[in-house]
């Protein structure tokens, strides 16, 4: 099956097709996408055609057509049940944004070890004590779980996530996590994002 | 010169050494490495070498060396003066981020277009109306601007932060900007993780 860089080059690749068709563009080449996902023309066409996927014209290929085979190969078009742990600077920051909603996550619930935060958050997503982790993330069928908690209670909240049933979590915290083979773990560096551009000054 | 995925990686094995000197572990594997930044171990040391480094033993690669050699090699171990712009939910998140000081990264700067936002917020960073934000850049020589505004202003921001003189760009609204070939410019896509992670369920 697909490698994980392929995978990972093919989501960007559907972000910018959603961006094209909300712009009206109707035709991309693959050269534009080689540019937006840092490798070259041979490789784009490689990976669309490793999903089965043609379509390709002189004209390049067809932005809603290739949209919508994308979104179903990779199954991106479906709405996931997503959780957020942590109601802390960045985890309020996470809860609010309405944009995950309309790219199909929808935030079911929020998590937070303060009592007292959780009395005083303003926001319509329903908020629990993370004792009740396990058991709503069961009841409600979560399946992507985000953690945004300090990073000495990361590994705990990801073992808690994955007892309750999630099959994938998204870590913004700096620590590395142990999660079993079968669960997709993805980690946001922001510190290595920050370096990757300065150490091309 | 370097590929930007070669960049990229060895920015994240940085950070790994980083981890593995706080936790006193004197050695590492390029296999270990490799499973960090999800490649194979052969393209791991092609990578060390094309940065003429050795220091490859029996025993692995001496995990301080390492580190000391591609922070010199990268510029990485150097101070970088950074701003925020755009003080909303993820900015002051950002603004408030001790760690990205230990990791080098200085935040000298806060704007935002709110002067209310300006006026109420806690935080010892010095914060300023945006209209100060071109002559601020260039009077605090900052090198590196983050982006947090809308989606509607990210390229208008865009355009002062260069025109102020910074090197590099990490961008976290979700729309295109277009840079001059010298700006070095990163985006950071929750949207894409979120699919990256869902991908593979
Ligand atoms: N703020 C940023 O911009 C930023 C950037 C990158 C990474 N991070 C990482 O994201 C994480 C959150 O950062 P923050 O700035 O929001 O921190 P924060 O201290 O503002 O928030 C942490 C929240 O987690 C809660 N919490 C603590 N232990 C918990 C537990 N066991 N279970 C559930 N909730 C728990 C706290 O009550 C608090 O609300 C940290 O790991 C941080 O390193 C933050
Ligand atoms: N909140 C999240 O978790 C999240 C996640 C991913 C991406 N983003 C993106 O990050 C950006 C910020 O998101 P947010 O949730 O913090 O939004 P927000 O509305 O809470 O904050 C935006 C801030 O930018 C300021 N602003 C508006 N126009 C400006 C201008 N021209 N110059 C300077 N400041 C200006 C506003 O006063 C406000 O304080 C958006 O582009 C959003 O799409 C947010």
């Amino acid at each position: 099956s697909l490698s994980n860089n392929t995978i990972e080059r093919i989501c960007r690749i559907y972000g910018y097709l959603e961006y094209l068709e909300k712009n009206n563009i109707e035709y991309a080449s693959s050269k534009e996408f080689a540019g937006i996902v840092g490798t070259t023309d041979y490789s784009v066409r490689k990976d669309i055609s490793s999903l089965g996927l043609t379509g390709f014209s002189r004209r390049g290929y067809a932005v809603k057509l290739l949209k919508d085979q994308l979104g179903e190969k990779l199954k991106l078009s479906r709405t996931i049940k997503t959780c957020i742990v942590g109601l802390g600077k960045l985890g309020t920051a996470i809860l609010d944004y309405e944009s995950f909603r309309d790219d199909g996550f929808n935030m079911v619930a929020g998590f937070d070890s303060s009592i007292n935060k959780i009395e005083r958050i303003h926001t319509p997503i329903e908020v629990f004590p993370v004792g009740q982790l396990e058991d709503i993330v069961k009841q409600r069928s979560i399946e992507l779980g985000i953690i945004a908690v300090p990073p000495v209670a990361a590994q705990d909240i990801a073992d808690k996530l994955i007892k309750g049933g999630v099959k994938g979590i998204l870590n913004f915290s700096p620590v590395r996590i142990a999660v079993p083979e079968e669960i997709v773990l993805h980690n946001m560096d922001f510190t290595a994002a920050l370096r990757f551009v300065a150490a091309r000054f």
